[in-house]
């Protein structure tokens, strides 16, 4: 474990900490996409196969429990809970996202670093989560006003994958045969898609202006 | 620390 890795798995924590706050006080999902909360749950549920084979760590094994709890409750909220659901702008979140789960599921068969069902589930899970903010991101931009927990939501979301690339070039130095190209590119690709909504976050920041994304 | 390719990341 190293600052960056650590830095980066409570910036997650705090992106998911936030939704959840935002659900479970003022009962409301505006603003927020299903599609990538499922995409989420989906990743999770693909990543963490090994959570009771593979013992690492009690963090590793508790921090997997909080993602793989956090993310199912929310689509549960989202889905069943009659006042947040209410919330929930359907014909704005219209993102099929079947067509980021088959390309990823493909990519996985075809990339992967053994050819064994928890390797291509562990690569399927790493693909789909780079591309998993995409609805979200096509939503902010139909939303016009989006709130500051939505906004902060998807930045500490973004952040987390940036302190990862730290974490894998501290890595890459200091553990000899610490090699994970899948992990790297689809990190990269991942926090990339967030360029455009990190400028105009800093920019609303700065400008101390309300975050809006251009249509 | 965990032998190389056992995933330690989450």
């Amino acid at each position: 474990m190293n600052i960056f890795r650590l830095a980066g798995d409570m910036t997650h924590l705090m992106s998911v900490l936030v939704l959840l706050l935002k659900i479970h006080t003022i009962k409301s999902c505006a603003g927020i996409s299903l599609k990538t909360q499922e995409l989420y749950a989906l990743v999770f549920a693909t990543r963490y196969l090994d959570i009771f084979t593979d013992f690492i760590s009690v963090y590793n094994t508790i921090m997997k429990l909080i993602f793989l709890g956090s993310s199912f409750s929310i689509v549960w909220y989202m889905r069943r809970h009659k006042l947040v659901r209410r919330s929930y702008d359907k014909e704005q979140d219209t993102f099929r996202h079947f067509f980021l789960v088959l390309p990823c599921l493909l990519l996985a068969l075809v990339m992967n670093e053994k050819f064994t069902f928890k390797e291509v589930m562990w690569a399927f899970s790493l693909y789909l989560e780079a591309v998993a903010i995409l609805p979200q991101l096509v939503l902010l931009q139909r939303t016009k006003n989006i709130d500051n927990l939505t906004g902060q939501y998807v930045f500490l979301l973004g952040a987390y994958r940036a302190f990862y690339i730290f974490n894998w070039i501290y890595r890459y130095f200091t553990e000899p045969h610490y090699v994970h190209w899948i992990t790297w590119i689809s990190g990269l690709v991942q926090t990339l898609l967030y360029a455009d909504f990190f400028y105009y976050y800093f920019n609303s920041w700065k400008n101390n202006v309300k975050l809006h994304l251009p249509a | 620390s965990a032998t190389p390719d056992v995933k330690d990341e989450l």
